[in-house]
């Protein structure tokens, strides 16, 4: 593990006033190995590193503990403290406002959307919301299928429409909200290429109809060096308001999230971990920082 | 140029970090630069043919691409696998339609029992593409769906009988159990089924995927790789490790969301990609 490894390279510095410039270039190259391993964005690895390099360059060796445990914490905080904060709770409706919060879901083909929307319909509700799921999928076999089935199984209504424009179904969904008293409007829409012109224009154009109080984009902890690219072109399209990391109870280090956050600047709110309805929980960096470093 | 001289420091680095953008991952990037700097040293190159070494580097670790493999005689099973949400029940209709056209006889098991409303994306898909969709009520044991499924093709005289199957990750050992209980069922079914594993990756995956094809690998004989979403920015690198430490060669390769969009494994035009 990578603070193992770091141990090692500072055992020789016992004694010494400070870190030095050879040791820490060599656990530089440590941690870049670490992160890169860990699916972290190459750029993005290679600019926490040069900020790490600095930090503990010249540091003063802390008498109590041994530079090693000093050098992970420096990386550990650093790391922390770019994931984070966490901003978990979602944006309520507003009291006496006459219209629902509206939370829009977006994101890449198979990243966890549905299911995703699902789960925060279910804990919506457990927090006293009244939520309404909308299938504003139209395109791919049983979407609305998928969502009405999870949508029975926690007693939440799901409002869709066949056929017919994504953005029209999201409209009438408003209205839908508002007559049967809802204060939470998830809209779950189909994923897409961030490359692909018309259906990017099509979010656009839903949230410009619904104006959402939350736009989460989706993302896969299994995700890849590309994905901050689908995210930076999200980003430039939508106001996005914050991130959702899924399947974390798999092995993947998810440094997706580290290089996704970085990139976009928005914060990761929630997590999923597994694919049942209660498996879902609010983003905690820590962890994921242990998770990502190894 | 002459024999001897040695690439610099920056452009080892740059051919890193290009293979390190297409998920090649952290060892293969290393690995595969190190073998050019050797390659370009040897061969008395100039520095503009590096991108050619490093095509032929590359080119050199793919297999060839093939179609299914069909048994002698009987059904041909195949199955499909993988983990969550990366395009099996999209794929599967993708090789329904593939050979379906090319004039076999196809059927298809929604052994996805599990997920919301799988059986009725994949009948839906088999509608659009006319083939048979075996099923059974939700819930029900998927290796019980693969077992009627099998007899089923087998006294039908079907060609290829493609197996979907529900995502699973590998760190759940009794859904990777399952997976095993529905290969060895389908072998009781038809003697020498599953002639095919394909396990479905997603382009976008990171380096997940090389731990993915281990333990499918362990749990299953996966025989291949269908790489989906080749149609998006990311390049699946992680095959090319996928090839060197598991010998597990690319298919198919998913293009798109219709039943048309599936292209036989290119080496030329995957390494194009890789490079950009
Ligand atoms: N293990 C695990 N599986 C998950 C998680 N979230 C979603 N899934 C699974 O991932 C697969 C894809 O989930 P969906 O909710 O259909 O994804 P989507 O983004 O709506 O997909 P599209 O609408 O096709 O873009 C399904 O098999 C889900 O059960 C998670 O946190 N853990
Ligand atoms: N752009 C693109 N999208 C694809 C491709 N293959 C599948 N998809 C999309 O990816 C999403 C997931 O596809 P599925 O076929 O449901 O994936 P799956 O592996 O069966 O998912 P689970 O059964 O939930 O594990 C859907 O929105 C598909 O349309 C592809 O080659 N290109
Ligand atoms: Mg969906
Ligand atoms: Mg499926």
């Amino acid at each position: 593990a990578l603070s193992g490894r770091l141990q090692e390279i500072f055992k020789r510095l016992r004694g010494q006033g400070h870190l030095t410039e050879a040791n820490v270039q060599e656990a530089a190259r440590e941690i870049r190995k670490a992160l890169l391993e860990a699916d972290v964005h190459y750029k993005v690895a290679k600019e926490f590193v040069e900020d790490i390099a600095r930090r503990a360059a010249g540091q003063e060796v802390l008498s109590s503990v041994t530079p090693g445990q000093q050098f992970v914490k420096v990386v550990y905080d650093a790391m922390v403290a770019l994931l984070g904060p966490a901003v978990p709770s979602l944006a309520r409706a507003v009291e006496g406002a006459g219209s629902p919060a509206v939370w829009m879901m977006v994101g890449l083909q198979g990243a966890g959307k549905t299911t995703t929307s699902a789960k925060m319909a279910k804990f919506a509700a457990s927090q006293g919301q009244k939520p309404l799921l909308v299938g504003a999928d139209v395109k791919r076999p049983a979407a609305i299928d998928q969502l009405k089935t999870l949508g029975k199984q926690i007693g939440i209504p799901v409002f869709a429409q066949e056929s017919g424009d994504p953005a029209g179904v999201c409209r009438a969904a408003l209205a839908q909200a508002r007559t049967l008293g809802c204060d939470t409007v998830i809209l779950d829409t189909a994923g897409r290429l961030h490359i692909d012109a018309p259906l990017m224009e099509e979010l656009v154009r839903i949230a410009h109809d619904t104006k959402p109080q939350e736009i989460l984009w989706v993302l896969d902890a299994m995700a890849g060096q590309d994905v901050v690219n689908a995210a930076k072109s999200f980003g430039e399209r939508l106001a996005l308001t914050g991130i959702v990391l899924t399947k974390l109870d798999g092995d993947a280090r998810g440094g997706a999230a580290l290089s996704v956050k970085a990139v976009l600047g928005k914060p990761i709110r929630l997590v999923g971990t597994g694919e049942k309805l209660d498996r879902f929980e609010p983003f905690n960096p820590e962890r994921i920082a242990s998770r990502i470093l190894g | 140029g002459g024999a001897g001289r040695s690439l610099d420091t920056a452009s080892i680095e740059s051919l890193e970090e290009t293979l390190l953008a297409a998920d090649c991952g952290v060892r293969a990037a290393a690995e595969i630069a190190q073998k050019v700097a050797q390659a370009f040293r040897a061969s008395g190159a100039d520095p503009g043919d590096v991108r050619a070494l490093l095509r032929q580097e590359i080119l050199g670790r793919l297999a060839p691409p093939r179609e299914l493999r069909f048994a002698p005689s009987g059904p041909t099973v195949a199955l499909v696998v993988g983990v969550n949400g990366t395009g099996k029940t999209t794929t599967v209709a993708k090789l329904a339609s593939r050979y379906s056209a090319s004039g076999k006889k196809v059927i298809v098991a929604a052994a996805d029992t599990f997920r919301a409303a799988a059986v009725e994306q994949l009948a839906i898909w088999c509608a659009r593409v006319g083939v048979p969709c075996v099923r059974t009520q939700e819930g029900g044991d998927p290796a019980a769906v693969v077992f009627d499924a099998a007899q089923a093709a087998a006294s039908r005289s079907v060609d290829l009988l493609l197996v979907d199957t529900a995502g699973r990750l590998h760190t759940y050992h009794h859904l990777m159990q399952e997976l095993s209980k529905i290969v060895r069922v389908a072998g009781k079914a038809v003697p020498g089924a599953p002639h095919e594993v394909l396990l479905v990756l997603d382009a976008n995956g990171g380096q997940n995927a090389l731990a993915q094809a281990r333990e499918f690998q362990k749990a299953v004989q996966v025989t291949g790789v269908a790489l989906a979403k080749m149609d998006g920015t990311a390049r699946g690198g992680i095959c090319v490790a996928i090839q060197d430490e598991l010998a597990i060669p690319v298919l198919f390769v998913g293009t798109g969301e219709t039943a048309e969009d599936l292209a036989p494994f290119d080496p030329e035009t995957y390494v194009d990609g890789l490079l950009g």
